[in-house]
């Protein structure tokens, strides 16, 4: 997994 | 659904909530800069601030509907852009000024010390004072910066598949929901209607402005690397590579 992908996918804080 | 009954007033209020905080690069400067330690500070900063970026295209409404293929090609076309938006917004009341962040400001001058920055850190200048003539406004400058975004890959993919093409249409009419929004909010600064076009035109025009200032910088950015001035990793890299790597 990208870091770009990873940021997109995780649900907001 | 619901969002097709969003007006520009909402919309707007969303985005300005999106709006990320301001971002401190919490480094000891040491001055005078090298050439590495400016481009260190300054790719540092662009890291912290690109992680805040996705963040805050998550929360512009409709773009999470969007197909995960297209929200990665948006950010990977128009992040320096957005950088460059944002630090000119920052820089708007500081003539002569590049306010990278609270923490980290440049004069014009100081580019000498980073081979082929000075012309970009004019370019960027030059945009920045075009923006204080015409006096840009927060709500002007948020729906901006969300036009950057939706905007930057329209031209460059072509839709195949059912779930493309279904992406595609959201993207279109979410971008009617952007340009809406910045028709109101100049709507609502008192201009006549001829007035209010025009001011949509010049607003608009720059874009293509800040579009040739981020290409540049990609180009200075990857020549940087290549010869080891500064060491891109992480983030950033990923996002640079997204705009090189490709041919």
């Amino acid at each position: 997994h990208t870091k770009l992908l990873q940021l997109l996918t995780t649900k907001p804080e | 659904h619901h969002r097709a009954a969003m007006g520009p007033e909402e919309f707007i209020s969303r985005i300005m909530e999106a709006e990320p905080p301001d971002i401190y690069l919490m480094e000891d400067l040491k001055k005078p800069f090298t050439e590495t330690s400016m481009m260190m500070s300054l790719t540092n900063l662009a890291d912290k601030e690109l992680v805040l970026m996705i963040s805050w295209a998550k929360k512009i409404p409709g773009f999470l509907e969007l197909s995960l293929s297209d929200q990665i090609h948006l950010l990977k076309c128009c992040w320096l852009e957005i950088l460059m938006l944002g630090l000119i917004w920052r820089s708007v009341d500081h003539p002569g000024k590049l306010i990278f962040s609270p923490d980290f400001k440049l004069n014009r001058e100081e580019g000498q010390c980073v081979e082929g920055i000075m012309e970009i850190f004019d370019m960027l200048l030059a945009a920045t004072s075009r923006f204080r003539e015409l006096k840009l406004r927060r709500e002007e400058y948020v729906c901006l910066k969300a036009m950057i975004l939706l905007n930057s890959n329209l031209c460059s993919s072509s839709p195949q598949t059912s779930e493309e093409l279904e992406s595609r249409s959201k993207l279109l009419r979410l971008l009617d929901s952007v340009i809406d929004s910045l028709v109101w909010a100049i709507s609502k600064l008192g201009l006549t209607t001829q007035q209010q076009t025009l001011r949509l035109g010049h607003l608009t025009m720059l874009l293509s402005h800040i579009r040739h200032v981020s290409n540049k910088g990609m180009d200075h950015l990857c020549t940087m690397k290549r010869k080891n001035v500064v060491l891109v990793y992480d983030l950033l890299l990923e996002m640079l590579d997204a705009n090189t790597s490709s041919g």
